[in-house]
């Protein structure tokens, strides 16, 4: 209930009026992962747990899990989309084609795999909330700064999932949700892969955050 | 830390 409660939504795109056409789409995306990352920040503060951690754990944590954490986000919005477009927002869907052009496939089919994949299982709110934070929790730090507070942060979300999921008396869902962090952690690398081969090869302009947190990933 | 400036920034402040 608390990461219910904590839960920024989801934030507007704003539409890049300095271009138009595919570049626009990316500059567009490009901008509403910058504002993304920023709320990001301040929710990861919220997690129970995550305060008890290092500055420098929390920083490890962020740096490494920061896709997988707004991925969720869009596979869950993208859960009940039309005609299986991608929604990074409310007023940013993007289709198959769209992603192309602006140089995306890679993104759109890893993306919309996994959307697939929740789809699959009817990802409800509370899960993709407590997901969301698990995977933060769960992203590789190496070396780990203080292992004991991470264990039980990790520990302390893992066991919120459990209770959630036997309160509902459908224990099985626990399972099939970590089994599908594996696949959140490839379709979020290949998602990083391909922004940074689009920023080296068209040269996009990037906010300074964005920046920094791919930079984290090269 | 020098290189990730903004977001030791951002885990720093209080708000």
């Amino acid at each position: 209930s608390h990461l219910l409660q904590t839960e920024p939504g989801s934030l507007a795109a704003n539409h890049d009026a300095s271009t138009d056409g595919s570049l626009r789409t990316l500059l567009t995306l490009c901008d509403l992962l910058n504002r993304e990352l920023l709320v990001l920040i301040g929710w990861a503060k919220q997690i129970p747990g995550f305060s008890d951690l290092s500055l420098v754990d929390q920083m490890s944590l962020l740096q490494s899990g920061w896709m997988e954490a707004l991925l969720v986000g869009v596979a869950w919005r993208s859960q009940s989309a039309a005609g299986e477009e991608l929604v990074f927002a409310g007023n940013l869907h993007l289709s198959e084609a769209q992603c192309r052009a602006a140089g995306l496939a890679d993104v759109y089919e890893a993306v919309r795999h996994l959307t697939v994949r929740y789809q699959g299982m009817k990802l409800r709110l509370e899960e993709a909330v407590t997901l969301k934070a698990l995977a933060l929790a769960n992203s590789d730090t190496d070396p780990v700064d203080c292992p004991d507070a991470l264990q039980r942060f990790r520990d302390g979300l893992h066991e919120a999932l459990q209770d959630y999921e036997l309160s509902r008396r459908e224990q099985h869902r626990t399972g099939r949700l970590l089994m599908s962090l594996p696949l959140l952690r490839q379709t979020a690398d290949r998602t990083v892969q391909n922004l940074l081969w689009l920023q080296r090869q068209r040269r996009i302009p990037l906010h300074k955050l964005l920046l920094e947190m791919l930079d984290a990933k090269a | 830390k020098e290189k990730h400036k903004i977001l030791h920034q951002l885990l720093q402040n209080s708000t």
